[in-house]
């Protein structure tokens, strides 16, 4: 229900003041998602693939992560997927670890990392915001998610 | 620095004390159409001017990043239930790194454009280059981060927008000789990534798990074309029936969360 707590302060005028927003008094309410966008949203691409195939030859660190308690972007959708950019297997599979639990399961592509994070939803850092954390922090470094 | 100074957050309504400074406004990205994509950026806790940036996104298409990405997951406030106050998050990202939070496309939260047919024809194509510009003007604004270690993030539909705006970037660095932006890498978070292979897992997600019978799992892949630009009625008639007679009332977003009522 969080995102009715945003509704409500990011309409209060006090902190649009605060926060420089809404200078030019846009005609309808702040809202966490747009119904017109959404409706009408124009061009998208089918497939993500190509992207990720140039960009992990460019060089890139990429992550991919996955909630696995969400159904609508759900953990098998991405395996699915990233299973067609056949890549080449560095560190298989293998559980790691947040605070003693194992926090989700990873594998080390060539060029491309894959996490789970365990017990989370669409949202990760919402529902597990620890292991997040971690994932984001083990990112950051370049370094492999812990393995125990 | 003088607009960077302008858009100086000295303090939210309601806002716990914080080391970390902020700011926030308004990058316009495209001049004609009066479009203008806001930005809500929180420096790291710590040594800020030794800490990569981070952008982060949301998805939808049409979501707010200072609603999800700022306010519930990674950023450093959280909101209560009355909308009265902030309280600190103890695994905020910001700990890390120095995180901007970017409303895009317009017609997003704060976000917005003058040109009101703008918000029935956006798409990938000019969400990624509206988001580029709006990078390389937010850098002349803020210089500090020009050549810092620079990476993306995002959940969702923004499993688009990342890659999308990625390249964008690769792209442009490759076109100019001493490029500002320098991007490490991206990470993407329960992303949309390929409509036929991701349809296939979804099912196939809803059937592992036990949110479906066998029947109806049987059911979609007979009638489902996932590689079809439309679905069928008797596609979207049978998913229809796992949603509304099988799936019970629960949050899809995370299925053994109590839904919000």
């Amino acid at each position: 229900c969080t995102e009715n707590y945003a509704e409500k302060y990011y309409n209060r005028p006090d902190v649009q003041k605060a926060m420089h927003a809404n200078t030019t008094g846009i005609p309808y309410k702040w809202t966490a998602c747009s119904d017109v966008l959404i409706k009408n949203w124009n061009d998208s691409e089918n497939s993500m693939l190509p992207i990720y195939k140039e960009l992990i030859a460019a060089g890139l660190r990429i992550w991919v992560f996955s909630g696995d308690t969400d159904s609508v972007v759900p953990v098998t959708a991405t395996r699915f997927s990233l299973s067609h950019l056949n890549l080449r297997i560095k560190t298989p599979w293998y559980p790691w670890y947040s605070g003693n639990q194992v926090g989700g399961w990873t594998e080390v592509y060539e060029g491309l990392t894959f996490a789970t994070v365990r017990g989370a939803g669409h949202e990760v850092p919402l529902f597990q915001p620890r292991r997040a954390f971690i994932l984001f922090r083990s990112f950051l470094r370049g370094e492999k998610l812990p393995n125990s | 620095p003088k607009q960077q100074e302008l858009d100086r957050i000295s303090s939210l309504p309601g806002q716990p004390p914080v080391g970390f400074s902020q700011f926030s406004g308004y990058v316009t990205v495209n001049e004609k159409h009066g479009r203008a994509l806001f930005y809500w950026f929180t420096e790291a806790t710590t040594v800020p001017e030794k800490k990569p940036l981070l952008l982060w996104l949301n998805g939808g298409p049409g979501c707010s990043s200072v609603a999800y990405g700022a306010s519930e997951e990674i950023g450093p406030f959280r909101i209560n239930k009355t909308g009265s106050s902030l309280y600190l998050n103890k695994y905020s990202w910001n700990m890390e790194a120095n995180i901007l939070f970017l409303e895009s496309p317009a017609g997003v939260g704060f976000s917005y454009t003058n040109t009101s047919s703008d918000l029935k024809d956006s798409g990938d194509d000019r969400t990624a280059q509206d988001a580029l510009i709006f990078l390389t003007r937010w850098m002349s604004r803020f210089p500090a981060y020009r050549h810092r270690e620079f990476y993306i993030a995002g959940e969702s539909y923004a499993g688009h927008y990342v890659p999308q705006l990625a390249k964008k970037i690769h792209d442009y660095n490759k076109a100019h000789s001493n490029p500002i932006i320098n991007l490490k890498g991206f990470m993407v978070g329960n992303a949309v990534t390929d409509n036929y292979y991701d349809s296939i897992g979804t099912v196939t997600f809803w059937w592992s798990h036990s949110m479906i019978s066998d029947r109806t799992y049987k059911s979609i892949m007979k009638h489902c074309n996932f590689t079809a630009e439309k679905s069928s009625t008797r596609c979207d008639d049978v998913v229809s029936y796992a949603i509304n007679h099988e799936f019970g009332d629960i949050d899809q977003y995370s299925i053994y969360t109590p839904s919000c009522l």
